[in-house]
């Protein structure tokens, strides 16, 4: 069980929070305004109001004990880098930020912060992948554009064995899993015939997954 | 090759944009914005100055020939709920929505479109696990709590043979991968030994993996 403090609750810090809650920790969430504290003061640990460009007012918080730090100021990129500079002259070691622009990455990287996060634009990212290939459910990057991909099987699939399946691009895809209704069927045979409704997990080169990803449509 | 239309080119729309036309497809940037326009038009096929809650503008750009719209204005709700109105009295058949509030969420679902996106709320999911689980570096949902998740072996645990590493989960987890500098190892054998810096895949269900994981920090 870990310790956290939440900087700045609007919907991005609200959402942490409360999730870092529901997995089992202890979570302190500081706002300037009133009315976000008064709506989650029930929810986390421990709420308090307090502006956090004021070092003293934050110091009284002792946010020393826990294991991050995230700030999550959006609009006012001014408190944000103000609040990072506090939280380092106490000798934070995890600092999380959000970040709003290319311009206040920059600034948080020059100040040394542990991680910065852009969520509009991750999203952004995701979304185009989740409309370019609709049939990849999802997808883990292993590095070296090489991928772990999730993808359905449809009707049109159901009753092709494996190998079939991975004919084209036999020696750079491989099917490491295939799920089926609640059972996990790992490291299935060649002649493995998929059905309609399996999930199937495949492992290879970027190249290669999107070529076969094609014929899962 | 597809065809996407996206309205409103704020950080998400911008990164949703540019990530389309990098995949090769042709994108069409909208905004009331000059020099949001400005700014984009020679990194996206076509663009136009538009208030899209004006019918006339929005028809004048024929999206209906695309294979989906993206309608990604923030703050202005109405703005964002007339411009979906305007499309489906147009016949766009896929249209995909950024909302701001739950209540932006309610309306949208009730209007009847493809796909609402929330990127903060989903970065807070995403944030809160990278926080507490910072040796999965990756994870993928199956469904029924089950997960591929992605660990990487630090110097504790090399030398250690797969079995070993999950005799206390064996019949919940399986190892289905290991990546070894730029080498995919699929359906690594019982015997085989982790050495660090691998990459391990494993699969099973939500508890026991998460057992396991703390065996990575
Ligand atoms: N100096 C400050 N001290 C404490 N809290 C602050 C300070 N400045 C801003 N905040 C709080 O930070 C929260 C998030 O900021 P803001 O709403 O500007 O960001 P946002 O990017 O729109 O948020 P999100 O996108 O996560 O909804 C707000 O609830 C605000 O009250
Ligand atoms: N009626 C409209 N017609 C066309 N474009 C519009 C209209 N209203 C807003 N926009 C544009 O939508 C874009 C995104 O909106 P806005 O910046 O309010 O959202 P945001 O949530 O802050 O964006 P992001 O978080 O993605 O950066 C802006 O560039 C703005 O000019």
């Amino acid at each position: 069980m870990a310790q956290y403090a939440v900087i700045g609750l609007g919907r991005f810090g609200t959402t942490l929070a409360l999730q870092l809650v529901k997995m089992g920790h202890d979570v302190v969430g500081i706002d300037s305004d009133r009315r976000v504290i008064e709506m989650l003061s029930d929810s986390l640990t421990y709420t308090a109001i307090a502006d956090v460009t004021d070092d003293h007012a934050l110091r009284e918080l002792n946010p020393i004990d826990y294991d991050a730090v995230i700030v999550a100021i959006g609009e006012n990129m001014q408190a944000s880098l103000i609040c990072v500079v506090h939280l380092k002259n106490m000798g934070i070691e995890n600092i999380w930020v959000k970040a709003t622009t290319q311009a206040h990455h920059l600034i948080l990287s020059r100040l040394g912060v542990n991680r910065i996060i852009h969520p509009e634009e991750e999203m952004g990212t995701r979304t185009a992948q989740a409309l370019a290939y609709p049939m990849i459910r999802e997808y883990m990057a292993l590095g070296n554009r090489q991928y772990v991909v999730e993808v359905k099987v449809t009707a049109g699939l159901a009753g092709t064995a494996l190998a079939e399946l991975l004919e084209s691009v036999k020696d750079d895809v491989f099917g490491i899993l295939v799920k089926r209704r609640e059972q996990l069927i790992p490291c299935p045979a060649a002649q493995f015939v998929i059905e309609a409704n399996d999930t199937v997990v495949l492992a290879g080169n970027r190249t290669s997954l999107m070529k076969l990803a094609a014929r899962f449509v």
